[in-house]
């Protein structure tokens, strides 16, 4: 099993969560984050003060999948996610020794 | 000798230009110029990395890295070169090329003047510093065929980037030496006779930072146009790498066409910093070259 | 050494903590994260209102644990997370090849 | 190739991005977490107010590097994230399997 994290730009949430039901992956967990890199933050108007914002809003999707599912939601993220220009986000794929439902103590592939 | 001191100003200075022209416009396409420019004929600042009007890019930047070394040594410092990236990159420049940032990186840590070969690195940040190594070995092809291939090889390890490199080096001494458009043109179809995939005869206004693609973009509207704002103007709204391919236009009809065809009003925008070691450092590498001592 | 990610339903949270304090664990770092799930559309209380919402607000735990600890680590949060009922959310251990306690520069479980 | 995690004082984090942008590094993940240490029920400052609540707020990076860059980026965000004072935090060093830049398609060191 792996562990797929996906760091993408904020408006491609859905149309990257829709892509991936459209292969029958429905499990994600997802968090906001800020992402520093070659795109780069701006000035933003904040309570009347100018900030330079260095960083860029991100969303972080974190996947578990079977080994053998890893190729095809790697492909599904990347062709979503992706618009060409700079900022666009990555993937990073970890490996997972052990997954479990909580609800039921299923584990491994059965898990998630 | 007014002549080649100009053509020398005009392909360090054009680079600049062609960089400032170019970068507020990069990674937009051609129609994108089109509905938001008209034409794009001015430094007008802004784009996605939010200039200063007349302000310069990596581009520009990297080149003088390269002209500064070649100056102060007084001749060629490939060390001098590479330090002076690493301390460029400490700067937290506008902007740095994935590739480029990566090589100076692995020179900062590992002290490695050569990247090893890596089948992504046909990109243009090695040929978009040719302005001062052509400069620095006008009148000797074998000394440009050697700087060219170890500057490059600091940050980009392609054979395509290679070609690349060498042949802008030996287009930009053919133009500065006053050789005809024509003869340029040959000096291309020789490039194309070696590596067919640089051929532009059906050009298809790919302008992507793929060396290629730049360079197709460059020869195409080098060779269509009559003088130096034309020359740049066309390619800079072609889009895409607009920056780069405007940097390298710049350089091409710059050598070419000489200082007093770069337009008045593109000089006075530039950021004066620029416009004057761009100029001073042109007339310093003309004077290090086998041809200028041969004089 | 293991990295433990535990996505639970928020308002287990102060109780996983407390089963995981008994068994010796104080070190969890913790962030709120938005969960889908298999199940689509589904209702679920969060703070005494309903949601139709499809993603469900969890909790994610992340435990850097000693090898031999894992086993009672999974089970602990496994017992105090579960309700039984769908979205109880799952545990990921994750291969951990080094850590290190920033304040004092000691490695591996000394650090954790 | 490595995943860094790396949880931090936030006060810290300006300092260690710049200390990282020092070594070539531009490319961060950052989000906000809560920690829960060692040390229960202690003060910490936190924007100028003392906090005695068990949850401390922590910044957590992740950063994606090539192995040979792995020793120096540890030792550049321990010696710029310590003060010597508990709740300096941990660095985690997971191992990443394979990444993607979504924009090119470009994967491994190369991707990062
Ligand atoms: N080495 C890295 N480790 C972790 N996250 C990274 C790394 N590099 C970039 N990122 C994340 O990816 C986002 C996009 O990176 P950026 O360099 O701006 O553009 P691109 O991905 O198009 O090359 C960043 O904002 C950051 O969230
Ligand atoms: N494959 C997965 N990868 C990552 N997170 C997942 C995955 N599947 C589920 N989750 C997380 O677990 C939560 C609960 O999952 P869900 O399918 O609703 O119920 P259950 O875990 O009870 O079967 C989700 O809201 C999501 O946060
Ligand atoms: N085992 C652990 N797993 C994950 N995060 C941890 C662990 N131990 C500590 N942390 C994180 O590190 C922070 C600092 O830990 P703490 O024990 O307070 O001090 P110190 O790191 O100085 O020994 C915590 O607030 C928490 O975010
Ligand atoms: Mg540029
Ligand atoms: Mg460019």
């Amino acid at each position: 099993m792996k562990l797929i994290e996906a760091i993408i730009k904020p408006f491609k949430l859905d149309e990257v969560k829709d892509a991936l039901n459209e292969i029958g992956i429905e499990g994600i967990t997802v968090c906001e984050v800020k992402g520093f890199g070659r795109q780069k933050g701006h000035t933003e108007l904040y309570r009347g003060a100018e900030y330079v914002v260095d960083f860029i809003p991100k969303v972080k999707l974190e996947i578990a999948v079977a080994d053998e599912l890893v190729a095809k939601v790697v492909e599904t993220i990347e062709n979503t996610a992706k618009t060409g220009r700079i900022g666009d986000g990555k993937i990073f794929i970890l490996p997972l020794d052990e997954a479990v439902r909580i609800r039921t103590g299923e584990k491994g592939t059965e898990a998630i | 000798i007014h002549d080649i001191l100009s053509r020398s100003r005009g392909a360090f200075v054009g680079l600049a230009i062609g960089d400032a022209l170019g970068a507020p416009v990069e990674f937009m396409t051609s129609h994108e110029i089109r509905a938001k420019y008209g034409v794009l004929r001015d430094l007008v600042g802004g784009g996605w990395l939010r200039l200063k009007p007349g302000q310069v890019t990596d581009d520009t930047e990297m080149a003088f890295c390269i002209a500064r070394a070649l100056d102060a040594r007084q001749g060629w410092d490939l060390k001098g070169i590479a330090d002076n990236f690493a301390a460029w990159l400490r700067t937290k420049p506008v902007d740095v090329g994935d590739t480029c940032r990566r090589s100076i990186r692995n020179y900062m840590l590992k002290g490695m003047l050569e990247t090893p070969f890596n089948q992504w690195d046909a990109g243009n940040g090695a040929a978009m510093r040719m302005a001062p190594v052509s400069l620095f070995t006008l009148g000797d092809d074998d000394l440009l065929s050697d700087c060219a291939v170890t500057q490059a090889r600091l940050t980009h390890n392609h054979p395509l980037s290679d070609t690349a490199c060498i042949y802008l080096g030996r287009l930009v001494h053919l133009a500065i030496q006053g050789r005809s458009k024509n003869r340029l043109r040959r000096e291309v179809d020789r490039l194309v006779a070696e590596q067919p995939t640089f051929g532009f005869d059906t050009y298809r206004g790919l302008a992507s930072g793929y060396v290629v693609d730049t360079m197709q973009t460059v020869f195409h509207h080098f060779f269509r146009t009559a003088g130096f704002e034309e020359c740049v103007v066309a390619t800079v709204n072609q889009g895409g790498d607009a920056d780069t391919t405007g940097a390298i236009a710049g350089m091409l009809a710059g050598a070419y066409y000489g200082m007093e065809q770069v337009p008045r009003r593109w000089l006075k925008r530039l950021d004066p910093k620029v416009l004057d070691e761009t100029t001073r450092l042109a007339e310093r590498l003309l004077h290090l070259s086998p041809l200028f001592s041969g004089l």
